[in-house]
């Protein structure tokens, strides 16, 4: 099962087209392994991606390289998703019960 | 099914148990249609909800053509329970229901889903293999008829927005494309992803106004008042191409070049704080503010035949 402890989803806010040019950039690079859960559209829309922990420290240089604002929507991908498939389990079991 | 835990995600085979109770408890209202079978083998459910008669007039909702969109498959199970419960009791539910068919096809892409379960609970695309390629999988949502290959989707195996080698190739698309052909008798056509908080209709993959813009905007600005009015939940609405992006391929584009008029698209909660993660928490409420909006536009259709 893949894991995905690590992981950051990451919001973009790009301030115009030259940086919605330059995240798209971002996209293209593969071996990254980003994944975009909004893709890059327009200057103002929010931009949110996932990215691998070992991709992270070159993304957020090349974010703050080019003066693109980011914050971390998500600190851990896989705490989140670790609680789910707990509250999963737990209520499974209950309801056996 | 009244002990069945709405407030929690399920598996795809809890969510198929799910049909068959819900059938067996109202045999006169609920029935359940194979229209496919996955890439994968799996079967291709439909719930039919109807009061009588033979093709009649019908309503389309879709859910969980993107797998990892969890929310909506859990939702797609509470308003199938919600409509077997309001029947006969709400007015305005009583009266689409006693002309009109609904039909609710709640694992829209069952392999995805699986996988969410099994592999990769990020997965978003359906599962089939593309020759050449490593990559596997094409975006559903991407893979029909209307402006496919344009801008708005990539011609990448190993992209999120992979159109397919052509149009209709996913067999989970195909399945819902012959069921519209044969029917032919469809009126409204709700497909239902997340995140984002956005109502849409035609078009994603041009800036053309769709004929009826006027009228898709102003039942879309009537559904998303009542969609606030319960928890006060934002939603945005537009076409998919001004609100949200470009999008090629899309579901409801191709529904609407159907002549399928009241053709939706619905990105429910959040804006982005858990995304696809949303705590399961959230499902009821999320599907109770979700089931106003519908019934605005079910019963706009019903009152605007066409």
């Amino acid at each position: 099962k893949e894991n995905f402890a690590g992981h950051q989803v990451l919001r973009i806010s790009a301030a115009d087209e030259a940086q919605v040019q330059k995240v798209k950039e971002l996209e293209d690079l593969e071996h990254l392994q980003l994944d975009f859960w909004r893709g890059p559209t327009h200057p103002g829309a929010p931009i949110d991606v996932r990215v691998p922990f070992p991709s992270l420290q070159a993304v957020k240089i090349f974010l703050e390289a080019h003066g693109i604002g980011y914050t971390t929507m998500i600190e851990d991908v896989q705490a989140l998703l670790d609680e789910e498939q707990e509250q999963m389990f737990a209520l499974r079991a209950w309801a056996r019960s | 099914s009244d002990t069945f835990n709405y407030a929690t995600y399920h598996t795809l085979e809890e969510i198929y148990g799910f049909l068959d109770l819900l059938v067996a408890e109202h045999p006169q209202l609920v029935s359940k249609l194979q229209i496919g079978s996955s890439y994968e083998g799996r079967p291709i459910y439909v719930l039919k909800f109807s009061t009588g008669g033979s093709n009649r007039p019908a309503i389309w909702i879709d859910t969980g053509i993107h797998s990892r969109e969890w929310v909506t498959q859990a939702s797609g199970v509470w308003f199938a329970k919600k409509i077997t419960q309001d029947y006969g009791q709400d007015p305005t539910l009583t009266a689409i229901l006693d002309s009109l068919d609904i039909f609710l096809e709640i694992v829209t892409n069952p392999d995805g889903f699986a996988f969410t379960h099994s592999k990769n609970r990020m997965w978003r695309k359906t599962r089939s293999l593309t020759e050449g390629s490593s990559c596997v999988g094409v975006d559903p949502n991407r893979n029909w008829d209307a402006g496919f290959g344009l801008p708005g989707a990539s011609s990448n195996p190993c992209s999120e927005t992979y159109h397919g080698k052509f149009a209709n190739s996913e067999v989970e698309v195909k399945s819902i494309v012959d069921f519209v052909k044969n029917h032919g008798n469809i009126k409204a056509f709700i497909s239902i992803h997340s995140y984002s908080q956005l109502l849409m209709y035609p078009y994603g993959y041009t800036e053309e106004a769709a004929p009826d813009r006027d009228e898709l905007d102003q039942v879309a600005k009537s559904a998303v008042t009542a969609l606030t009015s319960l928890y006060g939940t934002k939603f945005e609405y537009g076409s998919i191409i001004k609100t949200i992006y470009q999008a090629s391929g899309t579901t409801v584009d191709w529904t609407y070049s159907q002549g399928i008029k009241y053709s939706f698209t619905f990105e429910l909660r959040d804006t982005g704080r858990y995304g696809f993660l949303l705590p399961a928490s959230q499902i009821v409420p999320t599907a109770q503010e979700t089931w106003l909006a519908l019934r605005i536009i079910m019963e706009h259709t019903l009152n605007h035949p066409y």
